[in-house]
């Protein structure tokens, strides 16, 4: 029953293998819009799965979103299920999106760090990197948004294999960071790369290797301040808008920043609602208000980018 | 499974550079095993330390030593996850 979107609690935190489960589940019930994708397997060898939502045509114009790259965020990767179910909904139905999809197409990942995942269901809740070995060191894992090649090892990520924020050995070591990057370059038309984290609420732009302002950095900012006026209206959550240096801390080896150098303009991250009193634990009650709430933010976000076409 | 019996989240709402670097230096301590969710950044931004149980009453001295201000976001960690686990488990079911 879980395979069925409509017998489906979104409002549940769910194992690995029965999210994987489900995206079958929308793929078959979705033949036309959405399809599964493997884009390589994990340190431990799991599959990565990517859904891909599209009408048609070949390497079209995309926006990519992933969630849950830090495994303990348990809220990002359900928004990410619930964001699936509502992109393939709402098509045929929502005028916007179904326009969108038209020229476009969605990329999303909704467990970027399957191995992480799995660890923090079955061993410690509280883990947040990759499960690579370190040579050389009892501990392991990776930062993975500190393992991509821009400002690789830069302020704001640790040398040290036991931290968790260590960037790893050279840029894209992680094979959950190099199978994105093989998709992103080998694609090589995204228009927009989102990443989804927890908590804090915050939506980002780059730089956070560095302070100094990205050449797009207005615009950015009046684009993310636009979406978060539309994820507010729902139910009051107030969010920050800056780039991540400036309204966080200077933090190098990001997704965002390395997505951002390689030309794609509308490159953001969101840190997810906190109700002020659960961090990472927030209660499976919070899930479908805070994905419904970021489902407006990103729908601003993907409007402007089919209207600002570059 | 590692468990969290009786490790808290407490939250400080940081009032001056100086208490920041405080946290800091907190945060550059391994020795009390510290989980910073939420890091010392500026005085707009809360910080969040998960403390194992080992280290409560050290963290907390250090915290009021220096005269900084903090509340228990979390009082035990793991009835927060049991109540987390119970709920998939009968949600699987």
């Amino acid at each position: 029953s879980e395979r069925s979107s409509k017998s489906f609690n979104f409002g549940a935190y769910h194992s690995l293998e029965t999210i994987y489960s489900w995206m079958d589940g929308l793929v078959a019930a979705h033949p036309n819009l959405v399809t599964k994708e493997q884009i390589g397997t994990s340190y431990e060898g799991r599959p990565m799965y990517v859904l891909k939502f599209s009408t048609g045509g070949d390497k079209r114009p995309a926006i990519w979103v992933d969630s849950g790259i830090h495994s303990r965020e348990w809220v990002s990767q359900a928004t990410g299920v619930w964001t699936a179910n509502q992109i393939a909904s709402d098509y045929g139905t929502d005028a916007s999106l179904t326009s969108l999809l038209k020229t476009m197409d969605i990329y999303l990942l909704i467990l970027a760090n399957p191995d992480g995942y799995v660890h923090s269901h079955t061993s410690d809740r509280m883990w947040r990197k990759t499960r690579s070995k370190n040579p050389g060191s009892m501990c392991r894992g990776v930062d993975p948004n500190r393992n991509w090649d821009a400002g690789f090892g830069g302020p704001g990520a640790s040398t040290n294999p036991c931290s968790d924020s260590y960037h790893g050995p050279s840029p894209h070591s992680e094979i959950e960071v190099k199978n994105v990057v093989n998709l992103v370059k080998n694609h090589g038309n995204f228009k927009s790369f989102i990443s989804i984290h927890a908590y804090s609420q915050l939506l980002m732009y780059p730089y956070g290797y560095t302070c100094t302002d990205a050449l797009h950095a207005a615009e950015l900012d009046s684009v993310g301040r636009s979406a978060v006026q539309k994820l507010s209206s729902l139910h009051g959550t107030t969010y920050k808008v800056g780039s991540i240096c400036k309204i966080i801390y200077q933090a190098s080896g990001g997704s965002i920043d390395w997505t951002y150098n390689l030309g794609i303009k509308y490159s953001f991250a969101f840190e997810l609602r906190d109700t002020g009193r659960y961090g990472f634990i927030l209660p499976a009650n919070q899930i479908i208000p805070t994905a419904s709430e970021t489902w407006l933010a990103l729908k601003d976000i993907m409007e402007y980018v089919r209207d600002h076409s570059y | 499974e590692k468990v969290f019996i009786g490790d808290q989240v407490i939250r400080v709402n940081v009032e001056s550079e100086e208490q920041i670097l405080l946290l800091r230096a907190l945060e550059q301590d391994t020795y009390w095993d510290l989980d910073f969710w939420l890091h010392p950044v500026n005085t707009e931004v809360p910080v969040d330390i998960r403390v194992p149980s080992s280290s409560l009453y050290a963290v907390k001295d250090y915290l009021r030593a220096h005269n900084i201000q903090f509340s228990v976001m979390i009082s035990n960690l793991q009835e927060l996850l049991d109540e987390e686990k119970a709920e998939m488990e009968e949600n699987n079911m």
